[in-house]
Protein backbone atom coordinates (compact mmCIF):
# COMPACT_ATOMS: atom_id res chain seq x y z
CA UNK A 1 0.00 0.00 0.00
CA UNK A 2 2.94 2.35 0.55
CA UNK A 3 4.23 1.69 -2.95
CA UNK A 4 0.72 2.47 -4.15
CA UNK A 5 0.53 6.05 -2.00
CA UNK A 6 4.07 6.88 -3.52
CA UNK A 7 2.97 6.06 -7.15
CA UNK A 8 -0.32 8.32 -6.92
CA UNK A 9 1.65 10.62 -5.54
CA UNK A 10 4.31 11.05 -7.89
CA UNK A 11 1.51 10.57 -10.97
CA UNK A 12 -0.14 13.87 -8.93
CA UNK A 13 2.90 16.09 -9.27
CA UNK A 14 3.69 14.77 -12.49
CA UNK A 15 0.70 16.34 -13.60
CA UNK A 16 1.76 19.90 -11.51
CA UNK A 17 4.61 19.94 -13.89
CA UNK A 18 2.93 18.17 -16.93
CA UNK A 19 0.31 21.55 -17.57
CA UNK A 20 -0.78 20.69 -20.87
CA UNK A 21 -0.92 17.01 -20.00
CA UNK A 22 1.44 15.66 -22.73
CA UNK A 23 2.47 12.67 -21.32
CA UNK A 24 5.87 13.95 -20.74
CA UNK A 25 7.71 16.95 -19.09
CA UNK A 26 10.07 19.24 -20.75
CA UNK A 27 12.77 21.77 -19.13
CA UNK A 28 10.53 24.50 -20.15
CA UNK A 29 7.41 23.08 -18.35
CA UNK A 30 9.93 22.86 -15.44
CA UNK A 31 10.93 26.43 -15.69
CA UNK A 32 7.38 27.14 -15.96
CA UNK A 33 7.40 26.33 -12.39
CA UNK A 34 9.17 29.08 -10.74
CA UNK A 35 7.08 31.22 -8.88
CA UNK A 36 4.93 28.20 -8.02
CA UNK A 37 7.74 26.78 -6.48
CA UNK A 38 10.15 28.54 -3.84
CA UNK A 39 13.52 26.67 -6.49
CA UNK A 40 15.49 29.04 -8.29
CA UNK A 41 15.06 28.40 -12.38
CA UNK A 42 19.01 27.23 -12.27
CA UNK A 43 17.30 24.68 -9.16
CA UNK A 44 14.90 24.22 -11.51
CA UNK A 45 17.21 23.33 -14.34
CA UNK A 46 18.85 21.29 -11.73
CA UNK A 47 16.23 18.97 -11.26
CA UNK A 48 15.26 17.99 -14.56
CA UNK A 49 19.02 17.18 -15.46
CA UNK A 50 18.86 14.90 -12.04
CA UNK A 51 15.11 13.92 -13.15
CA UNK A 52 16.05 13.20 -16.61
CA UNK A 53 17.86 9.92 -16.68
CA UNK A 54 18.70 9.12 -20.36
CA UNK A 55 19.42 13.09 -21.13
CA UNK A 56 17.03 12.62 -24.18
CA UNK A 57 15.13 16.15 -22.80
CA UNK A 58 12.10 14.79 -22.04
CA UNK A 59 10.92 13.74 -18.50
CA UNK A 60 8.47 10.42 -18.81
CA UNK A 61 6.50 9.59 -15.80
CA UNK A 62 8.76 7.00 -15.12
CA UNK A 63 12.00 8.53 -15.09
CA UNK A 64 9.70 11.41 -12.39
CA UNK A 65 8.64 8.40 -10.76
CA UNK A 66 11.73 6.65 -10.37
CA UNK A 67 13.46 10.36 -9.08
CA UNK A 68 10.69 10.14 -6.43
CA UNK A 69 10.90 6.66 -5.12
CA UNK A 70 14.68 7.52 -5.16
CA UNK A 71 13.91 10.65 -2.82
CA UNK A 72 11.44 8.93 -0.44
CA UNK A 73 13.35 5.56 -0.05
CA UNK A 74 17.12 6.81 -1.22
CA UNK A 75 18.47 7.52 2.18
CA UNK A 76 20.28 4.47 3.67
CA UNK A 77 18.62 2.77 6.04
CA UNK A 78 20.54 2.19 9.03
CA UNK B 1 31.99 27.22 0.33
CA UNK B 2 30.58 27.85 3.86
CA UNK B 3 27.56 29.21 2.49
CA UNK B 4 26.44 25.95 0.50
CA UNK B 5 23.83 24.31 1.38
CA UNK B 6 22.34 20.84 1.05
CA UNK B 7 19.79 21.72 -1.16
CA UNK B 8 22.76 22.99 -3.61
CA UNK B 9 23.35 19.34 -4.55
CA UNK B 10 21.30 17.61 -6.96
CA UNK B 11 20.32 15.54 -4.49
CA UNK B 12 19.31 18.16 -1.96
CA UNK B 13 17.90 19.84 -5.00
CA UNK B 14 15.60 17.17 -5.50
CA UNK B 15 14.49 16.92 -2.09
CA UNK B 16 13.94 20.39 -2.39
CA UNK B 17 11.60 20.42 -4.93
CA UNK B 18 9.71 17.14 -4.05
CA UNK B 19 9.35 18.85 -0.78
CA UNK B 20 8.18 22.10 -2.19
CA UNK B 21 5.41 19.68 -4.01
CA UNK B 22 4.26 17.94 -0.76
CA UNK B 23 4.05 21.18 0.88
CA UNK B 24 1.96 22.84 -1.88
CA UNK B 25 -0.10 19.84 -1.99
CA UNK B 26 -1.03 20.03 1.48
CA UNK B 27 -1.02 23.79 2.06
CA UNK B 28 -3.86 24.69 -0.60
CA UNK B 29 -6.95 22.64 -0.04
Amino acid sequence: TGQDGMLGKAHEFFQICDIEDKGFITRRDMQRLHGELPLSLDELEKVFDTLDADGNGYLTLEEFTTGFSQFLFGERIP
Amino acid sequence: DPNMKAGTTSEGVLANFFNSLLSKKTGSP
